[in-house]
């Protein structure tokens, strides 16, 4: 299956 | 003081009716440079830039750098004031507990202005790394619209795979699975915004919830190409140029393998 990712696995908070 | 005047206020309609959907409040950023604008859903999975440069505004003054705390479905609610040719002229003090908004009739017979309480919000900004994408889509927004809708009623998840022939965007469910390919453009093709154009240096395959790319396409009024970028593992940009003053962009994180 697959899971929906979340934003901040991707970008860093600034 | 800041203030800003747009001849075609059925920009700013049709720009908050393309967030609201997904963002419910949001800080604008006033700067001399423009506005801008950066906010998350609810559920940390998708974003939305919004980038309009003061030079596309037929007046823009901005003293000073203010932040407008909005409730979006209110600002919305606003601007039906407005009427469609109506000249919208957005006005604040340098440190605003309100947004004020004229609207002109193109004839100056009628002019109303409306004052909007301002929130303060509390926002996670995120860093956004300039990324060279892999691929990128240039195609209609009328038919990205429709192949967003076509799909969604079929199944949640839609597979999108960027090859130099074209891009074939795939969803299964329980009544059955589709396909729609759309295919590279010869350079006869009739008009340059009918065309579809793809910059590939290798072949990416992601997946997405059909339900986000449903809320941007609320943007596609804005014009008439989106483009999409897309590099393997990261979030999609599906981007909407807003012709002569900028664009607003949407990040989509992928669904991933557990």
């Amino acid at each position: 299956g697959r899971k929906q990712a979340s934003l901040f696995s991707f970008f860093q908070k600034k | 003081m800041f203030e800003a005047r747009l001849t075609e206020g059925s920009l700013l309609k049709k720009i908050i009716e393309a967030i609201k959907d997904l963002v419910q409040e949001a800080n604008v950023d006033c700067s001399e440079e423009g506005l801008t604008m950066q906010a998350m859903d609810a559920s940390h999975v998708s974003l939305c830039s919004l980038n309009m440069r003061h030079g596309g505004f037929d007046h823009y003054r901005c003293d000073r750098s203010i932040s407008l705390g909005l409730n979006l479905a209110n600002l919305g609610k606003i601007l039906k004031c407005a009427g469609n040719d109506d000249v919208v002229t957005l006005k604040a003090e340098d440190e605003p507990d309100t947004l004020t908004l004229m609207f002109e009739s193109p004839n100056q017979e009628r002019i109303s202005d409306f004052e909007l309480k301002l929130m303060d919000i509390e926002t996670e900004h995120l860093g956004i790394p300039n990324e060279e994408y892999k691929c990128t889509i240039s195609m209609p927004s009328g038919e990205f619209q429709r192949i967003v809708r076509d799909l969604a009623v079929i199944g949640e998840t839609c597979i999108i795979t960027c090859t130099k022939e074209g891009v074939k965007f795939s969803v299964s469910g329980d009544l059955g699975n589709g396909n729609v390919t759309v295919r590279q453009s010869s350079a006869a093709d009739g008009d340059e915004k009918d065309q579809v154009k793809i910059q590939m240096e290798e072949p990416v395959t992601l997946n997405f919830a059909l339900r986000y790319l449903g809320f941007f396409t609320k943007a596609t009024p804005l014009g008439s190409t989106v483009k999409l970028h897309m590099s393997p593992d990261v979030p999609i940009v599906v981007e909407y140029p807003i012709d002569g003053i900028g664009s607003i962009s949407y990040f989509l994180a992928p669904k991933i393998d557990e």
